[in-house]
């Protein structure tokens, strides 16, 4: 069972995950008309704007992270910015939506100049997460584990941030146990997909790279 | 507008508490 100090924890991260979403009005935008290929790109940079800074604001609100290094916690942002908002993306894809939006935002990335190279492994991760059928707090604190890894670049207290995400990995467990006592491989394969999040992001600065080349 | 803004500096604004602008 959980702890009382490990309860406390969840609610307190779950509280920040479901208050720290992208303004509606930013979401709706993606909904409306068709655009052309450079508007479709100007908006899904503006969505990825508008992604940073909330999950900038659900990572102040993980306890213990306001007390490491300031740099540290830039340095964690930045190496975690891409894949919690891979994350997030494929919550929003695989939440049940009103008929026909969920072609019309794939119809929207597929137009947006990325290659299909990188298109293809995006949405197989949305179907892989899919198929788990996370609840809302094994979303929460995966996102708040992909952002506390020790191992990013620029980290200089390791330490410090492999205790706080430890401290959210055993409660991550003890959620899985308590929630899938049929399955007692979903905590391994949730954290599967954190190993899927770093292809991803890798695929993601390839592609950006070539941007900037062209 | 902020998507002319690098990563680096969306997050340190974000961390300074300066998003509502």
């Amino acid at each position: 069972e959980l702890s009382q100090d490990q309860q406390a924890l969840l609610s307190y991260i779950l509280e920040a995950y479901n208050k720290h979403r992208i303004p509606p009005d930013m979401a709706k935008k993606l909904l409306q008309e068709q655009f052309s290929t450079e508007e479709n790109f100007l908006l899904l940079t503006e969505m990825a704007t508008s992604h940073v800074q909330v999950l900038v604001e659900f990572t102040k609100n993980i306890p213990g992270f306001q007390s490491l290094d300031h740099e540290d916690q830039i340095a964690l942002l930045k190496g975690s910015a891409v894949e919690a908002m891979f994350l997030r993306s494929a919550q929003a894809f695989t939440r049940k939506m009103p008929h026909g939006h969920t072609e019309m935002l794939e119809e929207r990335i597929r137009k947006s100049g990325m290659s299909e190279k990188f298109i293809v492994p995006m949405f197989n991760f949305y179907k892989s997460i899919g198929g788990l059928q996370m609840m809302q707090e094994e979303h929460a604190l995966l996102t708040a584990i992909t952002i506390l890894s020790p191992d990013r670049p620029y980290i200089k207290d390791q330490k410090a941030v492999e205790l706080l995400q430890e401290a959210m990995l055993e409660v991550l467990s003890k959620f899985c146990k308590l929630k899938h006592p049929q399955e007692p491989q979903h905590f391994a394969r949730l954290l599967g997909r954190l190993t899927e999040l770093r292809t991803l992001h890798h695929h993601h600065a390839e592609m950006l790279e070539s941007w900037r080349m062209s | 507008p902020a998507s002319n803004l690098g990563l680096e500096d969306i997050i340190r604004k974000a961390l300074m508490g300066t998003v509502e602008e």
